[in-house]
């Protein structure tokens, strides 16, 4: 086991025990910047552990970071580890992040869906759900990018428990969404939303289940496009950007569109590369590269949120 | 433990809306065990299934029936996920 975050492997695969081992470590190696939230319990009781990025001050304006909702998709919680390690060693050196972390808070979920991320690590590597048992039904688990309250029950979900995008029985209805929907409300501060999937190479704001319009359209397609040409500089990593229901298909009762209408102006879905050639299963060796090019897309949305409050 | 030997992913082209339809079909039909990974929206965007081995036949036959084309994205996902499992073992030791 590494003793120290710096021993951490950036460039492999974690269980759900280390990286939550890595989460107590950072936040032992930097009391004074990190902190570690339990904001609820998923359906099996595991903990939902939130790192918090904080310099001080109460309820300062927030940015929320979460990774691994969809249990299959490894490189997000892989690059999850690798942005709270570039947190806590870039404040103090990196003025851009500085600048940053001295008027906001960081929060950031690695591992937003734990029973599905360790069901894959023991059962099923292409398991995508929460763990639910469905009553009535023989299939497991609930879609937790289906069970927000903004267009939930749409036809860009499904009321079939065995089907991957199954809704859930009732809005909420998973506490791994519900926690961070208490969270949220009672932080009541948060100006950016940042919810990270993959795979396909996209940028995505509201909405998913209508084809109207957000209001900050247009600003959220400048900024989109800044933090995808900025994403690409690293390595060529080529991304599509707009609203899901443009990019992608409809999609109903998820993450951003919630989001954005409990006015979280900045809230993105990131779905992250695959290069067109493994879908789910990225070798490790592109963990960090893929963590490298996201971290210039989310400074650009996290600088933006800061120099332009509201 | 699930495992995926001889499961195939496939990356499948559509050229046309009715292409895609068919597709919309085919993710349907649960009998054949398809895991959509992207799932068939347009002809802009590829589609990516996973196809579990005994179903690689019905699907090669319909793809070609119906003339889509498509590209064997993964020729044997136990294959890699062996190999993603190795490089977790390699990096504990």
């Amino acid at each position: 086991q590494p003793r120290s975050t710096d021993e951490y492997d950036y460039e492999h695969y974690h269980t759900l025990s280390e990286i939550n081992t890595f989460m107590d470590m950072l936040v032992q190696e930097n009391p004074k910047l990190v902190s570690k939230i339990v904001i609820g319990q998923s359906y099996e009781g595991r903990p939902l552990n939130v790192l918090k990025f904080s310099t001080g001050g109460t309820k300062r304006p927030g940015i929320w970071i979460d990774t691994g909702i969809h249990a299959r998709e490894w490189i997000t919680p892989a690059s999850g580890t690798w942005f709270a390690k570039k947190i806590v060693t870039d404040y103090g050196r990196d003025p851009a992040l500085t600048a940053i972390l001295d008027k906001m808070d960081i929060f950031l979920e690695l591992v937003t869906n734990p029973d599905g991320y360790e069901y894959t690590h023991t059962s099923n590597r292409m398991w995508r759900k929460t763990r639910r048992i469905n009553s009535g039904s023989s299939c497991f688990g609930v879609d937790p990018n289906r069970n927000w309250g903004t267009g939930y029950g749409g036809a860009g979900s499904s009321s079939n428990p065995c089907s991957e995008t199954y809704r859930g029985p009732s809005v909420y209805s998973e506490s791994e969404v519900k926690s961070i929907v208490d969270f949220t409300k009672s932080h009541g501060n948060l100006k950016a939303f940042l919810t990270i999937h993959s795979y396909s190479q996209m940028l995505l704001y509201p909405y998913g289940d209508t084809s109207t319009p957000c209001v900050d359209e247009a600003e959220l397609d400048e900024l989109a496009l800044k933090a995808t040409s900025n994403l690409e500089s690293l390595y060529g990593t080529k991304y599509t950007y707009g609203s899901t229901f443009d990019t992608i298909y409809q999609a109903s009762g998820v993450t951003t569109d919630w989001a954005y209408d409990q006015g979280v102006k900045y809230s993105y879905t990131f779905e992250l590369r695959d290069n067109g050639r493994y879908g789910f299963v990225l070798p490790a060796d592109q963990i960090i590269p893929t963590a490298q090019e996201t971290w210039l897309a989310l400074m650009a949305i996290m600088e933006h949120a800061m120099n332009n409050p509201y | 433990k699930e495992t995926f030997e001889g499961h195939q992913v496939f990356r499948i082209t559509a050229k046309d809306e009715v292409e895609i339809r068919l597709l919309k079909d085919l993710s349907e039909q649960k009998d054949l065990g398809l895991d959509f990974w992207r799932e068939p929206v347009g002809v802009s965007l590829p589609v990516d299934v996973r196809v579990p081995f005994p179903s690689l036949q019905a699907l090669r036959a319909f793809l070609g029936y119906h003339e889509i084309h498509y590209e064997i994205m993964i020729q044997d996902l136990q294959d890699v996920l062996d190999e993603e499992q190795e490089m977790t073992r390699a990096r504990v030791f």
